[in-house]
C-alpha cells in the first residue's frame, strides 16, 4: 500500500482509539507526573485508604452494573474479594471498549463472525494488559479511569493469591513503558494485536493475515516517522507479544485458581466467557 | 455460539450497550 493510505490508517486508528478509550495514555501521564493540578488522585496505600477509596470507587460504579451489597463480604480477608469484584465490573466495561475498538479496524466486521468472537476472545485480555502499561510506573498504578492511585507496595501485601496478581504486570509495563510509544502508536499496535492469525480455531487465517499486515506496516512506517531516534523499536514492540502472551497464561492460570479456592467469589459472565477453554 | 454469547452481543449491537 502507499504511505498515504498507511497514514489515512494510521489517523484512524488513533481517532477510533480517542473514541473508545476514555483515559489515554497523555493524560495519565500527565496525572502521574504531576502536572492536573488540584486533581491529583486519591492514593490507596493501606487497608485505611483502601476502605476510604472504595467508597468514592462505589459512588463511581456504571449505571447498569449492580452494587455488589457491602454486608456479603465482612471483615478484613473479604476487603480483597470486594476490591476484585470492582477490577471485574471495570474489566468487563474495557472488554467493551475494546471490541468497538476491534469493530472500527477496516475489514474487521468484514471477517466471519466466529473469527470475530476467536479474536477478541484471545486478543483482549493481552490488549488490556498492554493498556495497563501507561497508567503505571515503577511505585503504583493508576485506576478507576484515574482518579484513584494505588501503590505496588500495597498490592503486594494483600493476601496470596491476589498479591501475585499485579507484580508480573508491573514488571512488564516498566519495562514496556522504556520503549515511550504515545497514543497514535499505541492505536496501532493494539490492533496488531487483535488481528493475530494465530489464534487457535480460526477458521479463515488467510484474510486475518492480510489486514494485519497492512496495519503492521502502518505500524512500522508510524514508528519511523514519530521516533526517528530509535532504532529498532518496530522489532523491539514485535518481540513484547512473545512477552504478553505469557503474562495472560499466568494471569488466566490465576484466575482458574481463585475460582477453585475463594467460594465466595463469582466470575463475571462475560470473562468467565473469555476464559473459558483458554489456554 | 452459545458458548460466546456476550461476546456476539457486543460484537453485532452496534454501539448500544449491552448490559454487563
Amino acid at each position: 500500500p502507499e504511505a498515504a493510505d498507511l497514514r489515512a490508517l494510521s489517523r484512524h486508528l488513533y481517532e477510533a482509539y480517542l473514541k473508545y478509550f476514555p483515559l489515554t495514555k497523555a493524560k495519565a501521564r500527565a496525572i502521574l507526573s504531576g502536572k492536573t493540578g488540584d486533581n491529583a488522585p486519591f492514593v490507596i496505600h493501606d487497608m485505611k485508604s483502601l476502605m476510604e477509596g472504595e467508597q468514592f470507587i462505589n459512588c463511581k460504579q456504571l449505571p447498569n452494573q449492580e452494587h455488589q451489597p457491602q454486608t456479603s463480604h465482612s471483615g478484613m480477608d473479604a476487603v480483597e474479594l470486594r476490591f476484585f469484584q470492582s477490577c471485574q465490573s471495570r474489566s468487563a466495561e474495557a472488554v467493551r471498549e475494546v471490541t468497538e475498538f476491534a469493530k472500527s479496524i477496516p475489514g474487521f466486521i468484514d471477517l466471519d463472525l466466529n473469527d470475530q468472537v476467536t479474536l477478541l476472545k484471545y486478543g483482549v485480555i493481552e490488549v488490556l494488559i498492554i493498556m495497563m502499561a501507561p497508567l503505571m510506573n515503577k511505585d503504583g498504578t493508576l485506576i478507576s479511569y484515574g482518579q484513584i492511585f494505588m501503590t505496588r507496595e500495597f498490592l503486594k501485601s494483600l493476601r496470596k493469591p491476589f498479591c501475585q496478581m499485579m507484580e508480573p504486570k508491573f514488571e512488564f509495563s516498566v519495562k514496556f513503558n522504556v520503549l515511550e510509544l504515545d497514543d497514535s502508536d499505541m492505536a496501532l499496535f493494539l490492533a496488531v494485536i487483535i488481528l493475530s492469525g494465530d489464534r487457535p480455531g480460526l477458521m479463515n487465517v488467510k484474510p486475518i493475515e492480510q489486514l494485519q499486515e497492512t496495519v503492521l506496516h502502518s505500524l512500522e512506517l508510524q514508528l519511523k516517522l514519530n521516533h526517528p531516534d530509535s532504532l529498532q523499536l518496530f522489532a523491539k514492540l514485535l518481540q513484547k507479544m512473545t512477552d504478553l502472551r505469557q503474562i495472560v497464561t499466568d494471569h488466566v492460570h490465576l484466575i482458574q485458581l481463585l475460582k477453585k479456592t475463594e467460594i465466595d467469589m463469582c466470575l463475571h459472565p462475560l470473562l468467565q466467557e473469555i476464559m473459558k477453554d483458554l489456554y | 455460539k452459545e458458548k460466546h454469547k456476550i461476546l456476539h452481543q457486543l460484537l453485532q449491537n452496534s454501539t448500544s450497550p449491552v448490559d454487563l
